[in-house]
């Protein structure tokens, strides 16, 4: 089981792309500020995985497109994930999540989406927890995190072995 | 429920002390602060660096040998209990050349178990890949360009 | 006792749209949270990045943006009211080879008013630099070798 | 005024050596762990500069060498600052500052000196804030904390503009 393809629409700094993944060793490189790490705010994003350090938004809606004097309304993140070897309880060879924010009149709503099937932030985490594939994100190291196991206390190092336990 | 942390613990053990040994060139492994009661107590690194022959303080390892035993750790736990995939963003700041070859060649040979995205600007880090996604921004919006097969 | 304050504020702020402006092909400023009462609110710092064309919020930055703001503002003071030396422990690691090789010729040029000591793993960083120190470990010892002069 | 050199004895992994350094732009480099930034511990330790992340120390005798089976008891750092400007009020065109470690049966002490002569904190502070070094180092980034001034709230790094002024 392995991310297949990434597709974006008005999030960060992506105004509409697909972007593919090998099922091994995929690199991502370019200059500062060009949305490397933009594409791992969207993994994130759509798999509702909590980081202490989020998106590096404020709210929400800061993570819509803006740009050439243009605010968006609306961003999606679609996240296809193969699923050949039938880990995830699904039907098929492509298991399909997706998560969209809407500005409206007094605010924002953001939804989950299953293959299509709206589905609360909980499904979602059973869901991928069956595919050992966990909301907290230990296998998501975001930068600058690297030495973070490091200078966390004993004890919350400890926990980390608990959690896989 | 002891039993089951312990037998964990012992499983990323076995594997940190080959990972990080293969890794640095030196020996490290983790310790229980409480081996009675281990919820009492947290959980140490005591390693060894390559080319120093006394145990030193977690605290005063410097930038790239704290990175080496961080990914070692990560690396011993997937290997235990593997995830799908694993997301690494500029995990080689600290490192040197030869240590983000030697990460850039232990994830190639972890990649048959587990997904490996990784966001490097370290050409050493690169050439380990399967292939590389180049990102660039033109009037303020982010394209996906040259997918490069190695 | 605002006037001192307004002085220093000015003076480092029209040094940091000229710095960072050179630095990062952008546009940037520091603006006071409370103009007519400086001391009740903090320093937000409003920057476009080269090739965006709206202003973005600090924290949405990148790892380089953040790095090339920060170092701005550490040469935009040095100008106004330098210090005899400057010591930085790998403030390029976030940089891409551009970038890099950038604030090198920037500290080089600034070395003239003051004395830098910068350490490094970064090609484009250690080549503006008017010596090299190479530090290497030998049976747990360090030792200074090779100082190279450009 | 600048740093003409450092002598070492015993701190961190520093047996005996004289580092010299550039007026201008001195760059150091070498493998991790090799002691680059133990270079950087050695001049916040002898200024009395306090960072918050310290030397990663937890107490001052573990800047003390040890290794081969050997611990040391006594550590010594020297810098010597060029004073050909007359910067500081010296004669002579050198100026050189001594500290120490030096363990006892009981604990240990460290003490400050200025041309060989034993100084408290507070007079090495005035005596270097006349020459504008700052003893809370504005002008030292220590490894991993080049973004600290953009991640600090706006209020303290309003504070930096204070201290300045
Ligand atoms: N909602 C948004 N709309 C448009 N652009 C945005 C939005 N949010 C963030 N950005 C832009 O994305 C850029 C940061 O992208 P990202 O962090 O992915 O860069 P990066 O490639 O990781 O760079 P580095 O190598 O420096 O870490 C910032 O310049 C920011 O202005
Ligand atoms: N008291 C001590 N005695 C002997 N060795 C010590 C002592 N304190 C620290 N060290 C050693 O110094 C090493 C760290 O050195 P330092 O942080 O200067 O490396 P570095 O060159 O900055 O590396 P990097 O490029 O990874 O940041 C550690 O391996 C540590 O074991
Ligand atoms: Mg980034
Ligand atoms: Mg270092």
């Amino acid at each position: 089981m392995h991310i297949k393809r990434l597709e974006i629409r008005n999030f960060k700094s992506f105004k509409k792309v697909a972007i593919p993944f090998y099922s091994d060793f995929t690199a991502i490189s370019g200059p500062n500020g060009c949305g490397k790490s933009n594409i791992i705010d969207a993994i994130v994003f759509v798999l509702g995985i909590s980081r202490s350090k989020g998106m590096r938004a404020e709210k929400l809606t800061d993570l819509i497109f803006k740009g050439n004097g243009i605010e968006e309304s609306h961003a999606e993140v679609s996240l296809v994930l193969d699923n050949d070897d039938g880990t995830l309880r699904f039907d098929g060879d492509e298991v399909k999540i997706k998560r969209n924010i809407k500005k409206t009149d007094n605010g924002y709503y953001s939804y989950y989406y299953i293959n299509g099937h709206p589905v609360s932030l909980s499904d979602l985490h059973d869901t991928l927890s069956v595919a050992n594939i966990s909301s907290d994100g230990y296998s998501v190291v975001m930068q600058g995190d690297v030495t973070n196991i490091i200078e966390m206390s004993d004890y919350r190092r400890r926990r980390i072995i608990d959690d896989i336990a | 429920k002891r039993e089951a942390f312990m037998n964990t613990f012992n499983g990323i053990n076995e594997n940190f002390k080959e990972i990080y040994g293969g890794l640095s060139g030196g020996s490290g492994e983790l310790v229980l602060e409480d081996e009675e009661d281990p919820f009492n107590g947290g959980l140490w690194i005591r390693t060894m660096p390559e080319g120093k022959n006394m145990v030193q303080r977690l605290q005063a390892m410097s930038g790239g040998e704290k990175s080496l035993i961080a990914l070692s750790l990560i690396f011993s736990a997937q290997k235990f209990q593997p995830s799908p995939f694993y997301i690494f963003d500029e995990v080689d700041m600290f490192l040197d050349g030869v240590n983000a070859g030697k990460v850039s060649s232990m994830i190639r040979s972890f990649s048959s178990d587990a997904q490996f995205i990784v966001i490097s600007l370290r050409k050493k880090m690169l050439e380990g890949a399967h292939g590389v996604l180049g990102v660039t921004l033109m009037d303020g919006i982010s394209h996906i360009t040259g997918v490069r097969l190695n």
